[in-house]
């Protein structure tokens, strides 16, 4: 259980200043199927980083379980991260100069607790069952907007995550793929217990949440 | 009137060839409002970006009205460009180190045809009516997917283009920013004779089309 509490992110100062998020409090369960939809601006993407221990909030607690993050300590999140959290960006983030397989594989590269063929099992597994088994050779330029998409999101999946935050996973995906997406999350949801939030605007991922959360200006709607 | 005749485009070769898109004919009325759907992989943004004279084809030819254009002249390809076609690339492609006024500006800057005067309000209409007036000195990396978008949105219209080609402009966009830039292109289509050609899983965006085309393994399905 992951819990946001009083959770306030300004950026910028004076005329600049924007209040990204005012006083959020969030509880998310285990084998969380939750949405965070709201407009363009409304504070989605920083939600999801803050979840992700990627982005320091300005003020507020994180709770994992009982034990409340001390969030100065960025070792030990970037540890958390390493081994929880799986995370698909808005804007894929994939490596340039790694092509497919190379950028679904990093998470992996440092992980100690998994041997080597294992991890080739998972990332071969992985990009079969995104549809790019003839794609895993190419560098992100040579794909496509959906192709890096898919491969961003096998990439947030190879380390067995327990927690993914996935910012717009089917932005640019078509309707095929993205049911297909849709599928490999709720299965990992249901038979292997891993917690799912999305920040989308799709409503065939809204459609399939448990639960659902609509910010507007930074605050979570009643 | 712009018309693709016989247009092949092949990327690599031997193990790694892709035929993205094979022997495409398609006729492009003025006023059109065109959206190219498809599988992702299937050919949109390649085409696109044929249409905008941005990527040679390996073979075929591109008419504009009854003239051929000699595509190897890529000087005239670029002013032609400038003058006629405005872009909105799937990732955005906006430049880092300006802001979003200044990006919006950006394809004015070389224009000696309209004085700086004129410049300035256009920048400052389009960057309001994408709903950006709060943001328009900040840069891409203070902005949100969906304003990222909305300021590439706002580039490829400050030219007054006759041809506007739009690589998914909603992905990252909720319903409400969607119609708006819907409305704001099919004004422009009717009062100012704007073609509009997209590339689109958005079917909010399919559902105003005047004309669809289906992309599968890069050819047209009739
Ligand atoms: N520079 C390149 N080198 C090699 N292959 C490429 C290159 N660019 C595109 N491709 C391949 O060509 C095919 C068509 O790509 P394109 O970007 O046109 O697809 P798309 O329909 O826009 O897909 P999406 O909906 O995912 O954006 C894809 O299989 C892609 O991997
Ligand atoms: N680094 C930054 N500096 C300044 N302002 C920022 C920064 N990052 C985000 N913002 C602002 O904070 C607000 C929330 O941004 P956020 O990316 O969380 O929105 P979002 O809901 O994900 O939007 P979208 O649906 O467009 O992706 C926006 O108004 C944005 O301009
Ligand atoms: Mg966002
Ligand atoms: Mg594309």
């Amino acid at each position: 259980v992951m819990r946001l509490e009083n959770i306030t992110m300004t950026y910028g100062e004076g005329n600049s200043r924007v209040d990204a998020l005012k006083n959020i409090n969030l509880e998310i369960p285990n084998k969380s199927f939750l949405t965070i939809s709201g407009p363009s601006g409304s504070g989605k993407s920083t939600m999801l980083n803050i979840l992700g221990l990627l982005t320091k909030p300005t003020a507020g607690s994180i709770y994992l379980g009982d034990k409340k993050l001390v969030l100065d300590d960025f070792d030990k999140m970037s540890d958390y991260r390493l081994f929880n959290i799986g995370f698909i960006f808005q804007s894929f983030n994939l490596v340039p100069v790694l092509n497919a397989k190379e950028n679904v594989m990093l998470p992996l590269m440092i992980r100690q607790d998994i041997d080597e063929k294992e991890k080739a099992d998972r990332v071969e597994m992985l990009l079969l069952e995104v549809g790019l088994k003839d794609h895993i050779l190419k560098k992100p330029d040579e794909l496509s907007g959906g192709q890096k998409q898919r491969v961003a999101i096998a990439r947030a999946l190879v380390g067995k995550p327990t927690i993914v935050l996935a910012d717009e996973p089917t932005a640019n995906l078509d309707s095929e793929n993205s049911e297909n997406i849709i599928d490999i999350m709720q299965k990992m949801n249901r038979d292997h217990k891993v917690a799912f939030i999305f920040s989308t605007h799709d409503p065939r991922v809204v459609k399939h949440a448990l639960q659902k959360v609509e910010l507007k200006d930074g605050e979570i709607l009643k």
